[in-house]
This record gives structure tokens, sequence and C-alpha cells, in this order.
């Protein structure tokens, strides 16, 4: 379903420019269950990115479902990350002046579903996140860990054939984060894709593929 | 130094008051060094912010260096906060506008520093957290964990006798995670007070003192 060539991918700073990812090639089938490991910097958010079609790289081929996305513009690229891709960010990129509810409701409001139906999925979805009590609160009057859990239920609630979530147990305890792992292994079950970046090695090693990122270089690990 | 007896802390949503942490008794001595575990939505930052007077507490009687905090105004809270306190963000809070230099060197413009000595400070302690070359960074020109350890940095750059860090490596790789634990490590031999919340144990294990707190209330782990 995803398919890189020689990806690479630089940023500008002024004049400088930072190559991050350094002839990236990865094949992903649909019903992968795939960890990304790597240190701090070693550009795994870069590549998060450019596997969600939030960033393009600098050089290289990239098809997603068969589409190039080369040939895709702004709205067609915008089309598919929202019919396909559910992303789970680092930062979680939570609206501040919204409830929690109201921030899983969001991307049912762009595909037009009506209000009752948008309220109850986004209430489920949140109850399995262990949110049941919480649904009204702002993200400041929620703890990180639990912030972190309604950016995965917005990321989930669109029932994404892909998921990619970028560190999605980093401010969660040992069980918690167990959870949500579990969550994604019964979504892998159903058929879904799922790409997870994380520092955990027990969380990193539930997946069925592992690989190492170091300095814009990835290698795959067997499991 | 710190000295907690039967604190209280409520947080009120409208008509609805939550209480969330519940006769914390907790005696904490120069030098120590303790770690905080606990679940998700459990009170540990509640109970740091309150510790770190950045919030007070809804009932009972905290004694930070021997001064009864409700007796202080704002203005000496500050003062206090300034002089002796360290804190790490579970939430980084880093100016965006500014560089990772910029950002670390704030605390010392405070404390009336001239600028080449601040530059020189910030620039030192920015290279042992490991980032003498992104010191001209925005926080957007950052990867997570990149800066999670400039917040590390700001904190640190005051020499702070009570260093209070909330999740400090909930976005590093193991590695880079136990470079930051091996450097409070040293500060605390250097005799400061280190208080750190973490989700990993093999991190909390590396305290002195380990005390777990489930659904606001406390209990010490004999280590
Ligand atoms: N907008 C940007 N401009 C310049 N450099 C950037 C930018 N964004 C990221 N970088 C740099 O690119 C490198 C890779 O960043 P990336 O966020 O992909 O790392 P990461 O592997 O996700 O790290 P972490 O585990 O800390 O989140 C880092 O050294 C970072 O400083
Ligand atoms: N401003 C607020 N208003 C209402 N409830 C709040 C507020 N801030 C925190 N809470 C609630 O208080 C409880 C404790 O929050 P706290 O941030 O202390 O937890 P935590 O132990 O740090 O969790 P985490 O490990 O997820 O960071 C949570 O259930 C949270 O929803
Ligand atoms: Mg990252
Ligand atoms: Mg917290």
């Amino acid at each position: 379903v995803l398919n890189m060539n020689n990806i690479c991918k630089s940023y500008y700073m002024g004049a400088e420019e930072l190559e991050v990812l350094h002839n990236v090639n990865l094949k992903i089938h649909t019903g992968d269950f795939l960890s990304i490991l790597g240190p701090s910097g070693s550009g795994k958010s870069t590549l998060m990115n450019i596997i969600g079609c939030l960033d393009v790289p600098t050089a290289g081929k990239y098809l997603l479902s068969g589409n190039d996305i080369d040939d895709l513009d702004e709205i067609e690229l915008a089309k598919v990350r929202n019919k396909e891709i559910g992303f789970v960010f680092q930062s979680f990129q939570l609206l501040p002046r919204i409830s929690a509810l109201h921030n899983v409701e969001l991307p049912l409001i762009y595909s037009g579903l009506p209000s009752p139906e948008r309220k109850k999925l986004a209430g489920e979805i949140l109850k399995r996140v262990g949110l049941a009590d919480k649904i009204q609160n702002l993200p400041n009057q929620l703890s990180g860990g639990q912030q972190q859990r309604v950016a995965i239920a917005r990321a989930l609630v669109t029932e994404p054939s892909i998921l990619l979530a970028d560190e999605p147990t980093g401010a969660l305890d040992q069980k918690t984060g167990s959870q949500v792992v579990e969550l994604f292994e019964q979504l892998n079950r159903e058929g879904r894709t799922i790409i997870m970046i994380t520092h955990d090695s027990n969380i990193a090693r539930r997946a069925r593929r592992v690989i190492h990122i170091l300095d814009g270089h990835l290698t795959e690990v067997e499991v």
C-alpha cells in the first residue's frame, strides 16, 4: 500500500541545508504492523510526516495506494489523508478551546456525519481509551497522558485504513500504554495497517516488523 | 527542606469539584533524590505544581525552606521559585519564537547576568544535553526529544537547589534518557535536591527514594 524509493528530505535554515533522510527505501503492505525505533533526532517524525503526506520529500518517489504523490495537488493530497490515514502527533495537537469530545468529533465533521452519530462514535472511542469521565474537559483540564489519549481517539474515530502513531505511549504509564497497544493490535487484526514510532523496546516488540533508524538511514531488524 | 502536611487539591469545573490530592503528607530533605511513579491521571503533575509553588493547595500546610507558603504573597512566591527551583515541564513550555539558546538564557536575564556570561552558561548546558549544534534552532525546528532537552537545560542553567522534573525522559530514547538521568545524578552528588516524575521504572529505580501515587494518595516504597 506504501512504497518509498530513495526518499531524501532536507531542512533549510537560512543558507544552511540539513539532510535528515538519506535514500530511504521502505515498502509497507496492507495489514502490516510496523514499529520504528531510533534515537532522538534521527529522523523518525520527519519520515512519518512524509508517509502521512503532511510534508513532501526533497527527492525520491513515494507511491501511496498506487498514487504517486508527486502527481497529486494539495486538494487531492488532503483527500487521501482524511480518507485513509489517522495520525497521532508526537505533540498531540489538540485544539485548546474545545472539549475532548469536540476534538475527537472534528474529523467526522469533515466527512459530513450528522451530529448525533458523531457524538456517539466520539464518545465510544473516548471510552475505549479510558476517558469516559473526561469528555467535557478542555485540553488544559486534562493530564499529559489524558491529552495523548484524546489525540489517539481522534486518530481512530474515522476508522482509517492506515494508522500513523508518533510515540503514542510517551506520556503513558506502563499499564495504560499497554492498553493502547492492545487497541492497535485489535485494529490490526481487523486488517488495518499500523505504523508506530516508539522509544520503548517493549512496545516496539509487539509489532511484527521493526525498523531501526539512525541518522536518517533505515535498517530492518528480524523480529 | 520541604514539608507537606495533609495537602489537598481540588479542581473546579463549573459547579463540579474534583478532589485530586487527598491529605498528602510528604517530607523531602536537602540532597534527596526522589522519584514519583503512578498511572496517567493520578495527580503527579498536580502535586509537582504545588511543590514548585506554581499552584496553591486547597487545604493543608506546605513549608518550603522553613517558609509557610500561605504567608507568602505572589511576589515572594515568584522570588523563591526563581531562586531555588528549576522546573522541567511535562509539556516543555518553550517560547516558540526564540532560539534554543535564548530560551535557556531567559532565566538568567531575570537574575541580572550580563549577556556574554549568559550566552556562555546557556551554551555550555545545551552542549551537556547533546544539543551543541542546535542552539540557534527555533523550537519548531527541533525534534520532540530535542525540545525536551532544551527545557531540561533551561531548568538547570540557574543551578537551582531543587530540581523538579515532570517526566523529563518521556520523549527520549533509552540512551539519551539515561544520559539525562546521569546529569541529574551528578547534580545530586553536588548536593542538589532532585524530584523526578517518571513512567519508566528503570529511570525511577535510579533515585534513592521512590513514591507511588494512586488516585491522589501517596505510598513510599522501599528502594
Ligand atoms: N523545521 C526544521 N528545520 C530544521 N531542522 C529540523 C526541522 N525539523 C526537524 N529538524 C531536525 O531534523 C532532525 C530530525 O528531526 P525529527 O523530528 O524527525 O527527529 P525524531 O527522530 O522524531 O526525534 P525525537 O525522537 O526526538 O522526536 C533533528 O536533528 C531536528 O533538529
Ligand atoms: N485544570 C483542571 N481542571 C480539571 N481537572 C483537571 C485539571 N488539571 C488536571 N485535572 C485532572 O486532575 C487529574 C490529575 O491530573 P494530573 O495532571 O496531576 O495527572 P498526572 O498524574 O500528571 O497524569 P499524566 O501521567 O497523564 O501526566 C486528572 O484526572 C485530570 O483530568
Ligand atoms: Mg519525533
Ligand atoms: Mg502529568
